[in-house]
């Protein structure tokens, strides 16, 4: 996982 | 987006309001620790900036303004509008032993070694201890009223619900990581203690009061 990416979770 | 994901959110949402109705209704944050539900404000400012970088989905973006937005309504009902019924003086855990020490961890451990990266991880890091103003007032007291109780449950069962939606997401889409799982356990054991006595305890219509 690409943290970068953002967080997809609350 | 899996069942226990949803309802793991549904859960967090449904203790935020029933905190937010409880000292509306009442009129009272009595039994509420202030500096909680301060962290929580915390966690989630610090957590939802890239509300500002990246878009996910509606659903995401609008649960995190929710969230951030009950937050905040519940410091201010305890230090502002209620201050008056806040019970400050069975307050009184140490927040810096929290904050200091979670701070020094998210520099240390994370994915990646950026400012907003380290705040998420500050984030996950102190969601997993903010409760504990909360428990330890409880155990000050020796009570907690009912309605604390249904609140201190659904914030639980939040994090264990997450527990399921990761060994879930794992293994059907290989995704794993490895800071909010270690949290996410470290956050569910806190509540082990609490969920025992509120099985044992409330859920047979008895108050929540602990032995001298």
């Amino acid at each position: 996982q690409e943290a970068t990416e953002g967080h997809d979770e609350l | 987006m899996n069942i226990f994901r949803l309802t793991g959110d549904l859960s967090h949402l449904a203790a935020i309001i029933i905190l937010l109705l409880k000292i509306w209704k009442t009129r009272s944050c009595a039994g509420i620790s202030g500096k909680s539900q301060l962290l929580f404000a915390l966690v989630f400012t610090t957590r939802y900036l890239d509300l500002f970088t990246s878009f996910i989905s509606l659903y995401n973006t609008s649960m995190k303004l929710i969230y951030v937005a009950c937050s905040y309504a519940t410091v201010y009902l305890i230090y502002m509008k209620f201050k008056a019924t806040y019970d400050g003086n069975h307050d009184t855990f140490r927040v810096e032993f929290l904050v200091v020490p979670v701070g020094g961890l998210s520099f240390l451990v994370n994915h990646d070694f950026s400012p907003l990266e380290i705040l998420w991880t500050f984030s996950i890091y102190l969601e997993s201890v903010a409760i504990l103003p909360q428990l330890f007032m409880i155990s000050k007291t020796g009570e907690a009223e009912t309605i604390t109780t249904h609140y201190l449950f659904f914030l639980g069962l939040y994090r264990a619900l997450y527990l399921i939606n990761w060994i879930w997401r794992y293994y059907f889409e290989g995704f794993f990581d490895l800071i909010a799982v270690v949290a996410g356990v470290v956050q569910t054991i806190l509540y082990c203690d609490f969920f025992y006595l509120y099985v044992t305890k409330v859920l047979k219509g008895k108050k929540l009061s602990l032995p001298a």
